[in-house]
């Protein structure tokens, strides 16, 4: 179960971090 | 795209996989691109959350009696790790030059290490979780290995006495694994295969009693009943080796998903 959550918390974390990087680079296509 | 044999590691890892793949296809169209902003803030909460699940992670190899967790798990911690590492010496790089190409290398490449990490992890303990499903299918093996020697009533009722809650435990957990899979025929297999048990084991008690009758009754006809009996805990014992066979499959048919 904890491992569950603690997975969840990362992959929460890198989908910001994604969007984060992401929306620049959007901007040019 | 990876695919996901639960429902909950796909839930879980599903959203990411796809954000990491626009992210490659993204940073491929626009390879001069933009200036990228700072991701100082998002990469130190990845770094947190990493953190976070190496010490759960930990805990879990130190906790468990499961040999091949223990061996597994490491590798898969280590990963995200290394993957964070990643992110945190992207970040730094972008800071100095919001342009650097070698920091979008690190940081699709450490994206995708995040991704595969916390699947192999997510996989180590799907796995540990489903061993301990198997454990109690081959207690129940071990338990019809036995109708061969149940000769009185009173062994019969001692025999059930052990055999019903074990098979209950193990429809329940295969009921709720079963619920959990993506892979409809692996599904379908498991259905089936439980519905055999459960169909079966009122008939293989009742042909216990007979044979436990006959031979108390003389012991004409009791080959047969024997026969039968035995044709019966046999047919049990193939359908739970089909479910602990199905159980251990993480293998994805493509074909039957198209």
């Amino acid at each position: 179960e904890m491992i569950l959550e603690a997975a969840k918390s990362i992959a929460a974390a890198t989908s910001a971090l994604i969007k984060a990087a992401s929306a620049a680079q959007r901007e040019l296509i | 795209m990876p695919v996901f044999h639960t429902k909950t590691i796909e839930s879980i890892l599903e959203p990411v996989a796809q954000q990491v793949s626009r992210l490659v296809i993204l940073h491929e169209e626009a390879e001069d691109g933009n200036a990228m902003p700072d991701l100082g803030r998002p990469v130190q909460a990845v770094s947190t959350a990493v953190t976070n699940l190496v010490k759960v992670g930990k805990e879990t190899i130190n906790s468990s009696d499961d040999a091949l967790l223990k061996q597994d798990m490491p590798s898969a911690l280590q990963r995200v790790e290394g993957a964070s590492r990643l992110l945190e010496e992207a970040s730094g790089l972008l800071k100095q030059d919001p342009y650097s190409g070698p920091a979008r290398k690190k940081l699709i490449e450490g994206s995708r290490g995040i991704l595969q990490g916390t699947s192999s992890l997510l996989l180590c303990f799907d796995e540990s979780e489903v061993r301990k499903i198997i454990r109690e299918c081959k207690r129940v093996l071990d338990y019809l290995a036995v109708t061969e020697v149940i000769e009185t009533m009173e062994d019969l009722v001692h025999f059930l006495k052990n055999l019903s809650p074990c098979l209950s435990k193990v429809s329940r957990e295969i009921s709720a694994r079963e619920k959990e899979l993506t892979h409809q025929v692996h599904r379908e297999i498991l259905v089936r295969c439980l519905e055999q048990i459960k169909t079966l084991a009122p008939i293989l008690i009742c042909s216990m009693k007979i044979f436990i009758h006959i031979i108390s009754q003389g012991g004409k006809g009791a080959d047969e009943a024997a026969e039968n009996r035995n044709y019966l805990s046999g047919r049990m014992s193939d359908e739970l080796n089909e479910i602990i066979r199905v159980l251990q499959l993480t293998t994805y048919d493509e074909e039957e998903w198209d």
